[in-house]
Formats: structure tokens, C-alpha cells, sequence
């Protein structure tokens, strides 16, 4: 059964999204069967693989609230093979009210999963910038959370926050649960705070940081608009080198 | 009595908190008496001008659900002449969810800040990156609303959503509310992708859009992790130029 993976923090802008998609598309490539999770009621997941979100008639608010709705055809292929899509949109806040009333409101998405464990080698859930609980479902229906990180002051401050919700997310809700690692995103070499933040993060997080570092490139910001990935948009691009090797470095870790 | 104007967009890292700091600063450095309302559980805006968010005894969580604690000193002075703060920190996340079943629950900033607008000139709410119950509040409890954009697809895409949510409170909480401005952030003008974004934000919002574009400027990601604003930091840096900028047409607007 599938492993699936929690894409996630509350700081907003930090490339949740953008590892979400492009992580996904080079496990595809290497022929892994993959389902990305749009979790986000922005819906940039789903319009960043191509999905219209305005027209959507099934999507993962029905799954989360919606009775006895048919599931099997909830999940959408994408224009990459091996690569499909549980899509969202902005009726996905409504979601987060709704569920505040509910018994055992932190499980819905792991069992909404669990009917799709079978049919993918790993599940991708891309988080929006809170921890609130849509975030907490992701987490909870997760085998493991990465943590794309800027290396900026904002996003430093955060990280503490985030680490003691995955603490209690664990403690609570998901025992398995774990820290897959934190991946350094719009790194830019020439910068002295990019360096500052990342010693600083080698320090207290070294066997957690993936060596991996995606810089900052511009193909990786212009291929959203097309609906293509990194992959079918610009793969010799430094953006596409860097997450194929990201996809090599996670493979290499599930051993 | 003061203008209030709420820094919003649910599309994250965009430059909501860092317009916020250094918007409020320059007004200050203008002579007018500004507070900054920081509405994000983040507390970034908070931090940014030097709080320490972890040990606030009083904060804006206990404004929203607190009885009848004393508010009076709930607000902090700066380092900044002019400026004062009304922090908040992650104890706010719980304001979102004991809302929920409060009546009149989209005006109780607007409530809690009625005591302050004999103070200020201006006061300035930073924004979560999100549409939720604090953002509601926020846009209900302001004169008008400053929406900073990433000349960016992802950031493209969440622009219509934000103003029809602008329009529903308008309708539903604050009959006057109105779009103070579009503001671009991080601007690259080496970069297509700017020049298409903006191209076409001209297009439809062109009577909107802020003439002064803040560029991508290091400067500007580097003070908050001194808690200084950009003027004390490094005031003839492009960044600090372009907000002291803003600060001019934005008060030549009001006229
Ligand atoms: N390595 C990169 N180089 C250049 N631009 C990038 C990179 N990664 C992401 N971007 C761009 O930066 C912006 C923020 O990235 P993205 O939307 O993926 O972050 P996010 O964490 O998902 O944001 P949100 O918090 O709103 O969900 C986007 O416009 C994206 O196209
Ligand atoms: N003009 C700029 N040039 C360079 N860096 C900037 C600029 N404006 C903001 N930044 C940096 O980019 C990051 C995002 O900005 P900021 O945190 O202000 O956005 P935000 O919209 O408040 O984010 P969130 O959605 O998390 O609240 C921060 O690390 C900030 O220091
Ligand atoms: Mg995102
Ligand atoms: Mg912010």
C-alpha cells in the first residue's frame, strides 16, 4: 500500500506547492504510481497540474462532507503518466467549519485515503499556510511530513510552532508518524541570510535536512501557468535538476 | 479618529507582513501616530518590530475571548517613534475556533479596536494567509483594505477569490469597505513573468494599482530578525526607498 506524505507548513510562500507537484512528478517519471492530495483550499495544486477549479463537479470537499457520494471517480489523471490528482477548491474552507462538530474530526482524510492505498506507490497531500485542521487531517493520514523551508527569519520562527503540532499530532492522533525531512527551498547561494539561516539549521537539524537544496529559479514559478510540471515545462532547468535529485535522495531513504 | 486599514491576501508570502512593518513605519517617521494590529497567529509583525511573542502576558488572543481584562495596556511601544504594536502569538489560532458559535462573531475586532481610534492616525492589521474568521474580522473592522501581489501565477489565481470575499463583507458587514490598492511585491524587472503579471493586473485593475512597486530587496528579509524596520535598518536601500515611496502616494490618496 501506498506511503503518503504530508507537505507541510504554516508559514506562507515557502514552496509547498511547487514540491508537492514537482516532488510527485519525479517519483512518476522514475515509474512510481503517484496521487498528489490538494489540501488546500487555493486550489494551486490542482491548477498548477492543469485541473480548472472553478468547474470542478467532484473534489475533496464532497469526500470530506459528502455522505454516500461515489469516491471511485473523485481522483483525476493528469497530462504526466503515473500521475494523478484528488483536486480542490475554495469550497474546501467550508470543510474546516464544518468538521469542528464532528466526532473523530482529525481522521476524515485517512480514511477518505485509505480506499486509495492500494492503487498508488506513494500519495503527496499539499497543505495551505495554517494549522488549522485541514492540516491536521494531513498529518494525521500521513506516514511522514516534509518540511519545505525558505531560509528567511519568518520562516525560522515557525519551525518550532510546526514541530510541536507534528508532536501532537503523533502523540494524539498517529503514532507512526515522522519528520521525513526539512528541505531548504529558494536557496540562493549569493545571499549571506540564506547562509546564516541554513548553518543555523545544520546545526539543530542535520540528520533531518535533506542535502538536497532546491535554488531559486524562475522556470520553476513560470510552469504553473502552463499546467506542466517542472518535467514536461524545463527539465534540464537548475529547478528540475534539483528535484529529480531531491526525488533520488528521498528513494534512497526508504531503504 | 483613525484610518484603518486591513493588509490582506490568503495567497502566502507575499509581503502582507513586511508591508505591514514598513508601511506603518513610514507613516510614523511621518509624524502620524500609527498602531499595527497583528492579526496573524504567526505573530510575525510582531516579532518583526521586536517582540518577544513567546512571553506576552496580554495579546490580541485575550482581546477577542477575554471578559473583562483591563485592555488599556494591551498595546506596546516600539522601538519606533510613533509606532506601536497590539502583538498577537499562536495562542490566536484558538480565537478562530472559539468564534465559531459567538454571535456577531465577524465584528469583534472592530469592537475591541473602537477603544483605540482616538489614539492613531492610522492603524494597520496584517493578515493571516487566509480567508478565515480573523481575516473576516479584519476587513469588517477597516476603512479599507491594501492587497499586496507577487507577480506570480499562484498569486494570479487566488486575486478573484480575494475580492469577491472583499464584496461579500462589504454586502454582508461594512458597507463602506474599499480596495485601498493593489501593491506589487518582490518586483524583478529582469524577469518575464513580472512584467506579464503586472502587464495584465494593469489591464483589469488599472485605476487600483499602486504606481510605487517594491523590489525585491534582501534589506527587507534581513531587519525583522533584528526587530528593526527597514528605516531603522537601512533606510537608503532600494526597499526602504520604495516603502517611503508608498507612503507618500498612499497619503497623497487620502486627500
Ligand atoms: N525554487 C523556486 N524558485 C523560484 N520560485 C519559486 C520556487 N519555489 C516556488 N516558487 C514560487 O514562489 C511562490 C511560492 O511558492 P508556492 O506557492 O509553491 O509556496 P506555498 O508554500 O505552496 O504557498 P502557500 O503558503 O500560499 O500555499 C510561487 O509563486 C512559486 O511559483
Ligand atoms: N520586497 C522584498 N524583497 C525581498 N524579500 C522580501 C520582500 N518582501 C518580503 N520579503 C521576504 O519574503 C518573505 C515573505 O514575506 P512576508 O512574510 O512579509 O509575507 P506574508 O505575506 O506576510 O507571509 P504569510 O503569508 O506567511 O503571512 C519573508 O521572509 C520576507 O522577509
Ligand atoms: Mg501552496
Ligand atoms: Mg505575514
Amino acid at each position: 500500500s501506498a506511503k503518503t506524505i504530508a507537505i507541510a507548513n504554516q508559514k506562507g510562500g515557502v514552496g509547498k506547492t511547487t514540491t508537492s507537484i514537482n516532488l510527485a512528478a519525479s517519483l512518476a517519471k522514475k515509474r512510481k504510481k503517484v496521487l498528489i492530495v490538494d489540501s488546500d483550499p487555493q486550489g494551486n495544486a490542482s491548477s498548477g497540474v492543469g485541473v480548472k477549479t472553478r468547474n470542478l463537479e467532484k473534489h475533496l470537499y464532497h469526500a470530506y462532507t459528502g455522505g454516500d457520494i461515489d469516491l471511485s471517480d473523485i481522483c483525476q489523471k493528469t497530462s504526466f503518466t503515473n500521475l494523478e490528482i484528488l483536486p480542490s477548491n475554495i469550497d474546501l474552507v467550508a470543510a474546516e467549519i464544518e468538521l469542528i462538530d464532528v466526532p473523530s474530526r482529525e481522521s476524515r482524510l485517512k480514511n477518505i485515503l485509505s480506499s486509495f492505498t492500494d492503487k498508488y506507490d506513494y500519495i503527496i497531500i499539499d497543505c495551505p499556510p495554517s494549522l488549522g485542521l485541514l492540516t491536521i487531517n494531513a498529518l494525521t493520514a500521513s506516514d511522514s511530513v516534509l518540511i519545505p523551508m525558505q531560509c528567511e527569519y519568518f520562516a525560522m520562527e515557525g519551525l518550532a510552532q510546526l514541530i510541536n503540532t507534528i508532536r501532537s499530532v503523533k502523540k494524539s492522533f498517529n503514532k507512526t508518524l515522522f519528520i521525513e525531512g526539512l528541505l531548504l527551498t529558494m536557496f540562493d547561494s549569493r545571499n549571506n541570510l540564506t547562509h546564516q539561516v541554513s548553518d543555523e539549521l545544520k546545526k539543530h537539524f542535520s540528520k533531518q535536512l535533506f542535502k538536497t537544496a532546491i535554488p531559486r529559479n524562475v522556470r520553476l514559478s513560470e510552469c504553473p501557468s502552463h499546467g506542466k510540471t517542472i518535467f514536461d515545462y524545463d527539465p534540464k532547468s537548475t529547478g528540475g535538476e534539483a528535484y529529480s535529485k531531491l526525488a533520488n535522495e528521498f528513494l534512497k531513504n526508504q531503504r
